[in-house]
């Protein structure tokens, strides 16, 4: 039964294209077929998988309007096992284009039935938006994964997130449910990170994921180089984390 | 003559509200009327600057759609001593709203004209997207302030940026300029943020501000009291830093 999710969090930087890169590798090695959808126009889940996103036949903006289907779009990131669904700046097109179509919200989801028997787990990177690519991303998902960055504006608008997933849960997508938070770019030094991550403890508890990932220059890096950490460095401690995350993510799914 | 900035860049997490904030409370003190104009319907610019956004009886959501005028809807940053045009998650309805106006790009620009004597500085923190409500801000704007985290994202959207700034100016206001880009966050110890310096120099030279900020956690802090940092910790390297980035901006108005 393949899994869905989106990873997703408006708050811009907060690890979001990081996190699907890194955790799209990590589950590939661990024999999981994967699929990444690159659902923001920036492209950067895309060229941090090395792939050209100037170069594309189909992109994920054909199959949101209808014009190809998954299979036909996605490519295979060099080396890494994963396959993606990419995107361009073309995808910026979509979100006016959308809006005045039947069934705006379900585009992708629907396009994904095809590939039920294609993949095991689907990634789907988000823009740092509430909008329509986003609300496509949550009607396609059953999951959400939310990267979080243990500073005071991330904090501010998790509130707003977790209000967007309660409506498209309540109207679009009754399975829909937030899988964890996963806290991003963590300096255990710095106070104010502490006391964020304690709040959100208090207020998430077991969905936090007891895996965080911590600022490491390397994840930084690797994406100049289109790849995932683990591919450019896999002993850096940003590369072993998101191999934990991968080890974490497969035992919830296991155990429900 | 008001000087209008639009501070911008479509990559999430760069450093804008802050640069917004704590450059609008540097000018405040240099004796300059000064307008934030938050365009981000995440609302941290409010925030950020001390004004509740779950209280608000106008924003700029009202201004722009027409049910509200600037000096209405403004309202002063608690002992910072300069004005806000606030913004919460109503300003998502404006995206769409905007899409079926006439001169939908001028919503902004028109309702600045009102207060052209009221203020000296108007600044605007656009959010993390390419879309209407930041194609509001470049229009409403004359100068463009992109602050750049120097990692490989940021410098790979760069040129989506131009390019739209070029649109803008081409087809909507032929005045439309980069005044300048900022390097925020900076880590000198960090090879990458030398090599994309580098890069940056190259590509722009006279027009990379002179002022660096570097990555300083005060600056992060300040945002849970509501201040900019030179209200929250008048000493820290972030607050003298954009001290400094208020005395350039305006020398560079002085003699351009
Ligand atoms: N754990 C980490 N340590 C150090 N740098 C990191 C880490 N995670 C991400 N980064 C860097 O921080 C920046 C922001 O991360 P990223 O682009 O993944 O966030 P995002 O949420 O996808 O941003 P956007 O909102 O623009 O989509 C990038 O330059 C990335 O390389
Ligand atoms: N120079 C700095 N040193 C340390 N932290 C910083 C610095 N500048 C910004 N920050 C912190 O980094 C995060 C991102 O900054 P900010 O929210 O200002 O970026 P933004 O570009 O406005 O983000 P968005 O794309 O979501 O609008 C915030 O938590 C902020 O407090
Ligand atoms: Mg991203
Ligand atoms: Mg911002």
């Amino acid at each position: 039964m393949m899994k869905v999710f989106a990873i997703t969090n408006q708050k811009g930087g907060v690890g979001k294209t990081t996190s699907a890169v890194n955790l799209a590798a990590s589950l590939a090695v661990r024999h999981q077929r994967v699929l990444l959808i690159d659902l923001d126009p920036q492209g950067n889940a895309t060229t941090g998988s090395g792939i050209d996103k100037s170069r594309l036949p189909r992109s994920v903006y054909h199959v949101l309007i209808g014009q190809a289907g998954v299979l036909d779009a996605a490519q295979y990131s060099p080396g890494a096992g994963y396959a993606v669904l990419p995107a361009n700046r073309e995808l910026a097109g979509a979100e006016v284009e959308l809006v005045d179509m039947p069934n705006r919200e379900f585009q992708l989801r629907r396009a994904l039935t095809a590939c039920e028997n294609d993949y095991d787990l689907v990634l789907i990177d988000c823009p740092p938006a509430l909008n329509m690519l986003t609300v496509n991303g949550l009607v396609a998902a059953s999951k959400v994964l939310i990267p979080m960055q243990c500073e005071y504006y991330a904090l501010e608008g998790l509130s707003d997130l977790v209000q967007t997933i309660k409506r498209v849960r309540h109207h679009l997508n009754p399975q829909l449910e937030i899988e964890g938070l996963l806290r991003t770019m963590f300096d255990p030094r710095n106070q104010l990170a502490q006391q964020v991550a304690a709040q959100l403890q208090h207020h998430f508890g077991a969905k936090l994921y007891r895996t965080v990932i911590p600022r490491n220059v390397r994840l930084a890096e690797a994406p100049s180089h289109g790849k995932a950490a683990m591919h450019y460095d896999a002993s850096s401690r940003g590369a072993l984390a998101y191999q934990d995350l991968a080890d974490e993510l497969l035992q919830r799914l296991a155990s429900p």
